[in-house]
């Protein structure tokens, strides 16, 4: 179960992105790196909030929520049509 | 949609409206959902001129779906499957489209409903005859496909929000919901906030869990939350008992009708070995107990129209669904597939007490077609979503109603009207119910509204459509709650039933800006990180400020007294004038004498445009109610032309 992927959002600080990197989605990539070598980026957001979702380990996700400039790692939620 | 213009006073205020709203064609409307069937005639380009300069979207390729599919009304379409499939592993495009094709109905209905061309002579098998038309028919709608066979996932939902605003529509209609978490963790509300910021008014459906309290879902105020109420329209079907007795009932069934004799009538109940027989739930019928009878099936746990199909199935020839206390007399209609009516729960009662008294009962159903001109209408939906606002108390919603049931509007070819797999027939137009209707009414509404005033923001509009919309039908009695059968209350109805044609010029609005909003987070105690991750910036909250969830300039009211808290609330507010110079005078009503309510000042005098008036609100308790008591109260504004009107709901905990 504590391999097992689910999918999340996850919230960046921007302004926290270091000079070093180029474009905010290479600041992206580095930190889910930092986490999970095998793990894909989904979608980067680039209005609705600073981020991108990808798929992640329970572990993985709760190491990403510690890293710098992580805001928080929301878990996927599912919406019904009404 | 052939009555809910004339319902909502849009064909007499025709002239008004074609003057008011020449800019429409330039408004664009997106709608997120499950897609498009573009072959529809609701999306005819006729007499339309270029695709806005202001499009930046554009029309994605797939299954079954090509950029010709796009026109000068259907100007965009896309496609969000990331998250789904990574949950549910690849779409299997033989049941369902990868493309923003609909597969499902549901997505053509919503966006023909908010802004479908003119479409002559539209009905489903007859009912609800008429032209057809979206709320705002020379908007340009643009298809965010988002949900799939497996549900709809936020990573693609905040995905597409992230799209829209790129591509620059104006109006965004959302008939989904997921739950009641904290704003900040919440992706509708999340998008929604982004997406106000640029100018766009996010609607969206308040759910479909009422009459519970504490029901409503898309709670965060910078959301447009639609509750959903009737029209004056019916499709009655009445059940005929062998003891000359008859129940109305309302179907949207077509075909070979029942003999013209009594047939016999079976309790499913006493037809079934489950012990959830009563339902009618597949494979729990025996079929020589049902055979060449009208069944009487209790409504809930599975769809209505799957219980349709249970009966034929099992050899039965018709079918009376009967409501339970869940959905007491509220009638919904379905194009069932055998001869079958919807009857309220007290008619329920009454048949199945004839069915066991009478050793051979008999009955039949007679359909009646079309009626129009039901009053008292509007009724507040049974389903429709309640208050009070689960997240923040202090934020009255719903925040309007609008009509829901029994809509008839564009549906899918790929699928028959009752959505079930074994439905062979093919339908241009469908009539189903839902908060999920009612929402693309406003969001069709606020198209309008945008065409009329393009420099509105987001708040203004929705301030406009609430503060001008109706409690009390002409008579002056209060609108109905259908659930109760008593008069509805603000945490039912919100602002009350929108009235468009009064909203054009609604006099003052009440108007927010993101700072605003952001005060009203720091009022909330949000730290920094969830400010940041649902606002995209640094914001520190000034340690020195006072912020105050009551003070957000939102057009109505909610205040909580506690029995340990303070007795005095004071509320804050901003009136903008949108009209021409004025004085206003508020005035006040309440239902109860335990508070005071005071206004400073009881006059705002306006001589320009855009001049704005602030106003202080003091509600005091002078008595104390049982706690979870609920009372309500009205503060309106007016010059005697205009008349700028506020539901105010008090609570005890």
């Amino acid at each position: 179960e504590t391999n097992q992927r689910k999918t999340y959002i996850v919230h960046m600080a921007k302004s926290d992105m270091p000079a070093s990197f180029e474009h905010h989605s290479h600041w992206y990539d580095s930190s889910l790196r930092s986490v999970s070598d095998s793990a894909e980026m989904l979608y980067i957001y680039n209005n609705v909030i600073h981020g991108f979702s990808t798929s992640l380990t329970a572990e993985e996700a709760q190491s990403l929520e510690g890293q710098p400039g992580v805001l928080s790692v929301l878990p996927e939620v599912k919406y019904e049509l009404h | 949609t052939t009555r809910t213009p004339a319902f909502l006073g849009l064909d007499k205020a025709n002239q008004l409206l074609i003057e008011s709203t020449a800019g429409a064609s330039d408004v664009i409307v997106g709608v997120l959902d499950t897609g498009v069937w573009p072959e529809s005639k609701s999306f005819d380009d006729t007499g339309f001129g270029p695709v806005p300069s202001s499009w930046n979207g554009t029309c994605e390729e797939g299954t079954n779906f090509t950029a010709s599919n796009c026109n000068r009304k259907l100007i965009g379409a896309r496609y969000f499957a990331k998250g789904y499939e990574t949950t549910l592993g690849p779409i299997d495009v033989t049941r369902e489209s990868k493309s923003p094709r609909d597969d499902d109905g549901h997505g053509t209905h919503t966006a023909t409903t908010a802004a479908g061309s003119v479409v002559e002579g539209a009905s489903l098998f007859g009912y609800a005859q008429g032209t057809a038309r979206g709320m705002a028919p020379r908007a340009r709608v643009a298809i965010y496909k988002v949900c799939w066979l497996g549900g709809c996932f936020s990573t693609d939902i905040l995905m597409a929000m992230d799209k829209a605003i790129d591509d620059n529509v104006n109006v965004l209609s959302m008939s989904l919901g997921g739950g009641m978490s904290d704003y900040y963790k919440d992706s509708v509300a999340i998008g929604a906030f982004a997406a106000m910021e640029k100018g766009i008014l996010v609607s969206c459906s308040a759910g479909n869990a009422g009459p519970s309290p504490y029901s409503l879902s898309n709670l965060a105020p910078w959301i447009t939350t639609v509750g959903a109420g009737t029209i004056d329209r019916d499709f009655p079907a009445y059940v005929t008992l062998g003891n000359g007795q008859n129940y109305s009932g309302v179907s949207l069934f077509r075909g070979n009708a029942l003999p013209g004799s009594l047939l016999p009538i079976i309790y499913a109940g006493n037809a079934s070995n489950a012990t959830n027989g009563n339902l009618c739930m597949m494979d729990t019928l025996i079929p020589e107990k049902v055979a060449g009878k009208i069944v009487l099936c209790d409504r809930g746990v599975s769809a209505r129209v799957q219980k349709g199909a249970v009966v034929k199935a099992a050899g039965g020839v018709g079918m009376v669904l009967t409501n339970t206390a869940a959905n007491g007399e509220e009638l919904v209609a379905d194009a069932h597939l055998l001869p079958a009516t919807t009857v309220g729960q007290k008619s329920g009662e009454a048949i199945r007490k004839y069915l066991f008294s009478d050793p051979n009962p008999t009955a039949t159903v007679v359909f009646e077609g079309t009626k129009v001109g039901i009053e008292p209408s509007p009724v507040v939906a049974a389903f429709s979503s309640r208050g009070p606002n689960s997240i923040t108390p202090e934020i009255l919603k719903p925040d309007i109603i609008a009509p829901g049931v029994n809509i008839l509007a564009g549906w899918s070819g790929e699928v028959g009207p009752t959505g079930l797999s074994i439905d062979g027939r093919r339908v241009t137009f469908n009539i189903i119910s839902g908060t999920s209707m009612s929402c693309p009414h406003v969001s069709g509404l606020a198209a309008l509204l945008k065409a009329a005033h393009p420099e509105w923001s987001p708040a203004a509009i929705r301030s406009a459509l609430m503060t001008t919309a109706y409690t009390s039908y002409k008579n002056g009695q209060s609108i109905r709650d259908v659930a109760t059968g008593k008069p509805s209350t603000p945490l039912d109805h919100g602002s009350g039933h929108v009235d468009p044609v009064s909203a054009l010029y609604p006099g003052l609005v009440y108007d927010l800006t993101v700072n605003d909003y952001l005060g009203f987070l720091c009022a909330l105690k949000y730290t920094g990180a969830q400010i940041s991750g649902l606002a995209r910036r640094k914001f520190t909250c000034d340690p020195s400020k006072k912020y105050s969830v009551g003070d957000l300039n939102y057009p109505s009211f909610a205040v909580n007294f506690q029995s340990s808290g303070p007795t005095v609330v004071k509320y804050s507010r901003t009136l903008t004038n949108v009209g021409s110079a004025g004085t206003y005078k508020v005035s006040i009503k309440t239902e109860t004498q335990a508070v005071k309510i005071s206004v400073e000042p009881e006059t705002l005098s306006f001589s320009q445009v855009n001049e704005k008036k602030g106003c202080t609100v003091t509600f005091t308790a002078v008595g104390s109610l049982p706690s979870d008591s609920n009372s309500f109260g009205r503060l309106e504004w007016s010059d005697g032309k205009h008349i700028v009107g506020s539901p105010i709901a008090f609570s005890w905990s």
